[in-house]
């Protein structure tokens, strides 16, 4: 994190801000929502309390414009800069303003930006932090559309906040669940949670963390699964991706909803098309396909769509052959073939994995083509085959690839 | 992929703007050396990339390029 030149903050725990103006892109409820959201997320995790004022002189003046809007700060039309706000002081001091030529929403879409991420960020700055370097981060100068339904500050947030304000008095007040639900989108699975509309006190559970990263070299290291993207390689466990790029030596570290926000941590098993620039992301009974960041319309699709019978309700693995256009989908002790060309299951499947892939006797988690051979993954063991003679060649350990 | 001339100079233009922006890149009006402009921005560019955690080259490839093109914040990342 970083704050501005001399650290200016505010030097009282009551701020107040004002909301000038609207954009039409959203409902008026929507923009004060989304504000009063931004300023709560701060507000849990320092001494500060904000109020709204409705007319006078407020310390956080907040206003939409496009263009030239009277300071020296021009807005430059769509995309670019989204918005800007200043450090804290009198004046124009934590005024923050937003680019009216943006198409402002309340959800995450790639069309729009979300107005409470954008708020949040800016509202990091009226407050006194400057940009961080640390992806991920609320205070990250990029864009990034992400899931906002449970939102938490990212740890780099709130020690840079905290630098500045020190923790809440008490303990924390959690964000209640009074709002509505966000993101009704139509991408979430059957079992996504169903929030309630209607307001509810805060309670003391703090929304459960998801686990931390596993180490890369973990021996135990296992992955629910793997693709090859664009040249990269992708390994997916829970909601982590670790990143191989035949580019950069290090192993990069990001999550699912960084890259596709909409999409749900735990894949069952992913496999790259090439040719189409297409990956397919399995979960469940359900798989998507995405194209880089967008994900194609249409999604999520049954898995009967693409032949299997009834009775399969989730797939271990799915590897494509990239010479032969055939993919094969991995399920207990079995594997399908899929025809790429005709779009059509191959017949005479399932067979047993072990009648065609000799010594490999077991399920398969994650399934890779790289360099003319598959790597099948079993918990934290991975196994060379030679995919012409679909023989064994070697076992290593799962995490191989990080460099270990 | 190849880029087209025009293109690159556009580019440029581009990335100047971009690093006068957020990363305090004054352009020397009266300076007479070309060289020595690309050479001060090449500077620039090494501090964005060092920023965004990307490979440090001073040249501005495409990955440093799509970066720029981002949609941002309009505050500067780095203050002198």
């Amino acid at each position: 994190y970083s704050t501005f030149p001399h650290s200016p903050k505010w030097k009282k725990e009551d701020v107040t801000y004002r909301i000038l103006n609207y954009t039409p892109d959203m409902l008026q409820a929507d923009v004060e929502e989304a504000i009063a959201r931004a300023f709560q997320l701060w507000s849990s995790v320092t001494p500060l309390r904000f109020t709204r004022l409705y007319g006078g002189q407020a310390d956080i003046m907040i206003s939409f414009a496009a263009g030239f809007h009277g300071d020296f700060y021009s807005f430059d039309g769509p995309g670019g800069t989204l918005a800007h706000a200043y450090p804290p002081s009198s004046g124009i001091g934590g005024d923050a303003h937003f680019d009216e030529d943006e198409n402002w929403t309340k959800f995450t879409t790639h069309s729009g930006f979300n107005l409470f991420l954008v708020a949040a960020h800016e509202l990091g700055h009226s407050l006194g932090l400057g940009h961080s370097n640390v992806f991920g981060a609320l205070m990250y100068p990029v864009y990034m559309a992400r899931d906002t339904r449970d939102y938490q500050l990212h740890q780099d947030d709130i020690d840079g906040i905290q630098a500045l304000y020190g923790p809440p008095r008490e303990s924390p007040v959690l964000p209640t669940k009074a709002f509505p639900p966000q993101e009704p989108t139509e991408l979430t699975t059957a079992e996504a949670p169903t929030e309630t509309s209607s307001r509810e006190e805060t309670t003391e559970n703090t929304p459960s963390k998801p686990p931390s990263r596993p180490e890369d070299c973990d021996p135990h290291l296992t992955f629910d699964a793997i693709t090859t993207l664009r040249g990269e390689i992708l390994f997916f466990k829970g909601s982590y991706v670790w990143r191989k790029s035949p580019y950069f030596s290090e192993i990069e570290h990001d999550t699912i909803s960084s890259f596709w926000p909409s999409l749900v941590a735990g894949f069952d098993a992913a496999y790259e098309v090439d040719k189409t620039d297409r990956v397919l992301f399995f979960k469940d009974n359900q798989y998507w396909a995405v194209s880089g960041y967008s994900i194609e319309s249409g999604f999520p699709k049954p898995i009967q769509n693409l032949g299997f019978p009834t009775n399969i309700r989730k797939i271990d693995a799915a590897v494509h052959d990239h010479n032969t256009k055939k993919t094969y989908f991995f399920v207990g002790n079995k594997y399908w073939s899929y025809n790429e060309n005709t779009k059509s299951m191959e017949r005479g499947y399932p067979r047993k994995i072990a009648a065609d892939f000799h010594g490999i006797g077991h399920t398969v988690d994650a399934a890779l083509q790289k360099n003319g051979y598959f790597y099948f993954f079993h918990g934290s063991n991975q196994y060379e085959v030679d995919i012409k003679r679909k023989k064994l060649i070697r076992t290593m350990k799962s995490n191989s690839w990080f460099n270990c | 992929f190849p880029v087209v001339p025009e293109k690159e100079k556009e580019d440029i233009q581009f990335a100047q703007k971009y690093l006068e922006n957020f990363y305090d890149f004054k352009e020397e009006k009266h300076s007479l050396f070309r060289a020595q402009k690309l050479d001060r921005m090449a500077d620039k560019i090494r501090e964005m990339q060092s920023f965004f955690g990307l490979e440090v080259t001073g040249q501005l490839n495409r990955k440093t390029l799509d970066m720029m093109k981002q949609p941002r914040c309009g505050i500067p990342d780095i203050r002198s």
